[in-house]
């Protein structure tokens, strides 16, 4: 069990980094060191199950280490890092995310739709419900739901978005 | 694996049957005016691969079922019951697996695969394996909670961690 | 005490309504009938301050009454349907509104920003913060904030809208 | 009454002196990137209301004071206290009111109205003259709590209602 524990914590705490440089890094700047710091610590070492898992995050150009710190856009786009670094040790076939973009300003949606589009594959769905079309229209596909009074019911509509030209 | 489609029937806002299809689609939006029905939408899937009740913004597994008037009771022509089925498609398999999950007004649920009735913990082994894993939920962020995900404390991150391991 | 209590809670109820279906009218719909419905109940009569206030919102074509069964968007109005009625009893100089227009679309946060326009005056001003243009591009004034990297600091710039033609 | 305007100093992101200007405005946005100060703005003129700091995002008042590294320790260079202002206008009167409070390193507070010092109980009194009540906050929503306004129980309910009548 605490094999498993440690297996999974030095999985996630390799990633975590990497992933987050990417939805941090200007997508425009040359240089290999745009994007943030992330990092996970265990409160005990020994034995992890006692402590807790500690995670710092700190935007690129900030200085600050502590979580509280950070700004409701900023926490958002730590908080995608870490589920997504969490989710790779084991993935699972698909994502469901239900406005998270809600405080993020255009580039940061900008940079989480990019690495979205660049990472979801046949073995990796995002379903991904926004209001902002900075987000959505970066998808494949759209699922348009709707009211439709006369009979108090929703209704849904899908549309590729792949036939139709960029 | 890959969620291939849906079919919603009676299911909170959606009425009568509702079928989506998600095709090769990697990156799938879902839009909508406010109140349209797309969190409920999201509610489905949660409801098919065995999500609890709360975590569907519903005090009783019967509150999900359609109804066209409030205040507890209701009218006589709502549904008694209501379902959803996922397809499924297991990579590198020949047919789609269908998953379902009814709950009828005595607040009962019923678990399907394939048609065959089968018990919860069969339906979150075989979900297990296909890495879905219901208790963790590390797959599926509900409206408004994602900012808690990066504030959680050391210790629930510790049991996260545990449930993915 | 128990009249100042009732004298509030009477003034708000009456005018939590007007309130809400301002906010939840089709601006483009002539008919008087526009709007949702909202009411403040009290869980005890006689003596209000034993028990609760309920608040009940429901929107324009649904019939829901209770509040749990609203979705992100329809809580967001109903709350400052409420925010604004309990306000108006002594009405505070200002307002500070920090990205309340997060879950709203487009349609929402246009009435909500209508609202605004409409009811700031020279004894009720509205400070907003947005990251939605549909919201900011009706104010009179903006200030915009921006870090400025070599200082390690936020610094705020004021432009007068007005004096733009619109 | 109106806001006139505030004057920062050494608060939170703000280095040194800022002075912003509302003008005749009776809707001003506050923009910008994620990260860059909007709710610091906010919190700045909760602060100089008298907004106590588990409000403010802060554990510690002296956490309201700008620093330039953090990990507790801060560098020699940074500041040992911070301010605001806030420029007040009452309706009809010929000047502005200035209202001002100032944080120091050990986390004290001091209140002064037109650069006389005076207790929290004064300042307070002065602000519910203007309607401006601190305890019911019925006119401060911070980010993220928009949605909690309108859902919570109808006991807190009263409170507000008690609180503003
Ligand atoms: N059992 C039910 N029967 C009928 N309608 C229901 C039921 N449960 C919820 N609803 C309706 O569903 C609507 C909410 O839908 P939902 O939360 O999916 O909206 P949404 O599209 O996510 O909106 P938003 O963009 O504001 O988050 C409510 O207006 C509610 O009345
Ligand atoms: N005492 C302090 N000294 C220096 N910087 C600070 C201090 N307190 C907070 N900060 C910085 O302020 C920034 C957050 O600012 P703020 O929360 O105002 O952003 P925002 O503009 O509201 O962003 P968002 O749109 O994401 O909500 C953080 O990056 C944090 O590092
Ligand atoms: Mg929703
Ligand atoms: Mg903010």
């Amino acid at each position: 069990r605490k094999e498993l524990f440690e297996s999974c914590f030095d999985f996630v705490n390799e990633h975590i980094e990497p992933i987050y440089k990417e939805l941090t890094k200007d997508p425009n700047s040359t240089t290999e060191l745009g994007g943030g710091q992330a990092t996970l610590t265990l409160e005990d070492e020994d034995e992890p199950f006692n402590g807790g898992v500690k995670y710092h995050a700190t935007p690129p150009l900030k200085r600050f280490k502590d979580m509280e710190y950070l700004s409701g856009g900023e926490k958002t786009v730590a908080a995608l890092a870490l589920l997504f670094a969490i989710n790779s040790y084991q993935p699972s076939p698909f994502f469901v995310l239900d406005e998270v973009d809600a405080a993020l300003d255009h580039t940061n949606v900008e940079r989480i739709a990019a690495y979205i589009r660049k990472h979801g594959n046949k073995d990796l769905q995002f379903i991904i419900i926004s209001l902002k079309n900075t987000m959505f229209e970066k998808s494949d596909a759209l699922v348009g739901v709707f009211r439709q009074q006369t009979e108090n019911s929703s209704k849904a509509l899908t549309l590729d978005l792949n036939k139709y030209a960029d | 694996g890959r969620l291939v489609g849906l079919e919603l029937s009676n299911f909170k806002s959606y009425k009568g049957t509702v079928k989506i299809g998600f095709g090769d689609s990697n990156f799938t939006s879902i839009i909508g005016p406010n109140g349209s029905g797309k969190s409920n939408m999201m509610d489905a899937i949660s409801f098919v691969l065995g999500v609890r009740s709360n975590d569907l913004r519903s005090s009783g597994m019967k509150d999900l079922i359609h109804r066209s008037v409030r205040d507890s009771q209701s009218s006589n022509d709502d549904p008694t019951s209501a379902y959803v089925k996922a397809f499924y498609k297991v990579t590198d398999a020949s047919e789609i697996t269908e998953l379902m999950r009814i709950v009828n007004l005595s607040g009962e649920t019923i678990y399907k695969i394939n048609g065959k009735t089968t018990s919860f913990k069969n339906y979150s082994d075989w979900l297990a394996k296909e890495n879905i894993l219901i208790k963790a939920k590390n797959f599926l962020v509900f409206q408004g909670d994602v900012e808690t995900i990066a504030s959680q404390s050391s210790l629930e991150l510790t049991k996260l961690f545990e449930q993915v391991s």
